[in-house]
């Protein structure tokens, strides 16, 4: 079955497009067939990857926006199994051209159920959220069936995620009962810090007493490894490389390599 | 002559807060009279100061949405010479709530014209944006004096700079005409990265190409020293202080003391 995993925080800066990027790359490199989609008006996933897209023809917007236009169009072959859907800035207009719209939170499952029929397959979809939760990120929790949720061990990084997961339980009671947060992903961490052990006990301990009730993320856990801060992470994107591209032995590369493994296991036992 | 100065970047978790804090705290410190806004629905400004927004009466909400609500009223007294005015999470709705008020950028403005005229006085007025160009961010430029610009040395950063200038420009020619860019403020920086020292060149490079033109930034410099990446000013929010009174010699602290003094010397010559 496809994974489809919504990268989501309303924070911003926390590591959504690293993430998406690196582990996408990494998935793509064991073989597996991965798309990444940009919901960020800022477009920083096909920043990060070398990829113009302004130049691309069809995106996220034209996807969103245009009913004539089909998934098939916006793809864009970015590497070998890693195939992207990229945002423009014009996205940023999608949120209030699409007010009026009917069932404007599903156009981008719809999009994808059709080409789904059409015989369009992958083994991972990557949603790269945008630092809100308006429009383009329901669209994304309207499609997901799970949500990773980057984020760094500080203390004021843990108080938006009341407000985060409420909004997954919100989407998760009306128009997508099967989404699940599958958990965080501690992105920038400094392991020697103990401050940030007392926010991983803080998240572990909030998840623990979930387990068992109804809730979207009774089965959350905390992910390890937690990608480590690493400035190779922050260097790639001005190449236009992934980190297994530009520095394939650094610590940010085995931590997402890693991560990639990690969740393939998981999602293979469950 | 008050300096009242926004802390701004549409992008989030760049430092603005931290800074804002730690600044205002450091001149304060030095024995100026200092007033934090808290422009951003998040309210990490008062979390970091310890300060609870939500039971603290009058806050920035108030004082935007109430014509009767003075400034005198919204302000609680932080530490000695450093006032607070508070956000709370209903100022997300401000942004629809004032979007068919009368000059509603303006509001802001006139409410600490009234103050001047009644005789209050600040040496240092700082204002934390939140992370967007919308209207709480607008009504901090049409009331500021000078911008300065937190942001991490990253290639990804600088794609958002240009944005961020056009909108302090179109606010210069519009309603705010001495609206001048101070300076870009470097945070969470690793100087052995010579990733970061490539941005950093950058960044000058842009600004030394806007001296002597007409633009808001012609004199904007990027402000040394940079703040460097320290877990002290992660951890100092979790204990509702700034970073003088929970590690007063680390280089956080060093740091945002040696800022402070510089912004003094800069200010009083000119
Ligand atoms: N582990 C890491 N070590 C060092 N730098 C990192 C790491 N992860 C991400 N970065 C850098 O931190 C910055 C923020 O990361 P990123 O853009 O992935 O966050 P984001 O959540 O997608 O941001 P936004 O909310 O703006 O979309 C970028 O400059 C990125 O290159
Ligand atoms: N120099 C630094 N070293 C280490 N951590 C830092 C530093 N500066 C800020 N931080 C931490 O990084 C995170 C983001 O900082 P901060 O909240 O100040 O950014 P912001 O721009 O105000 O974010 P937002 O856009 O959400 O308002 C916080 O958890 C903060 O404690
Ligand atoms: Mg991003
Ligand atoms: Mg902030």
């Amino acid at each position: 079955p496809t994974r489809v995993v919504a990268l989501l925080n309303q924070k911003g800066g926390v590591g959504k497009t690293t993430s998406t990027v690196n582990l996408g790359a990494a998935l793509a490199d064991a073989g597996h067939r991965v798309l990444l989609v940009d919901l960020d008006p800022q477009g920083h996933l096909s920043l990060h990857l070398g990829i113009d897209g302004s130049t691309c023809g069809e995106g996220t917007y034209e996807l969103l926006l245009d009913p004539a236009v089909s998934l098939a169009a916006a793809i864009q072959h970015a590497r070998p199994n890693l195939d992207v859907v990229s945002a423009t800035v014009d996205l940023a207009a999608a949120e209030s051209e699409l007010a009026d719209a009917d069932d404007r939170h599903g156009i981008l499952a719809r999009k994808f159920a059709e080409a789904f029929a059409g015989g369009a397959r992958w083994d991972y979809i990557l949603l790269d959220c945008p630092p809100s939760l308006g429009l383009l990120t329901l669209n994304a929790l309207a499609f997901a069936r799970e949500v990773i949720v980057p984020m760094q061990a500080h203390f004021l990084a843990l108080q938006g995620l009341g407000r985060l997961l409420e909004t997954v339980a919100l989407v998760g009671h009306g128009v997508n009962p099967d989404l699940r947060v599958a958990g965080v992903l501690l992105c920038m961490h400094e392991s020697q810090s103990s401050h940030g052990r007392e926010v991983v006990a803080e998240l572990k301990r909030f998840f623990n007493e979930a387990r068992g009730s109804a809730v979207a993320w009774s089965d959350a856990t905390v992910f390890l490894p937690a990608v480590r801060r690493n400035i190779k992470l922050a260097e790639a994107p001005s190449f236009g490389q992934t980190i297994l591209e530009y520095a394939p032995t650094c610590p940010g590369a085995m931590d997402y390599r890693t991560l990639a493994t990690r969740l393939v296991e998981d999602w293979r036992r469950r």
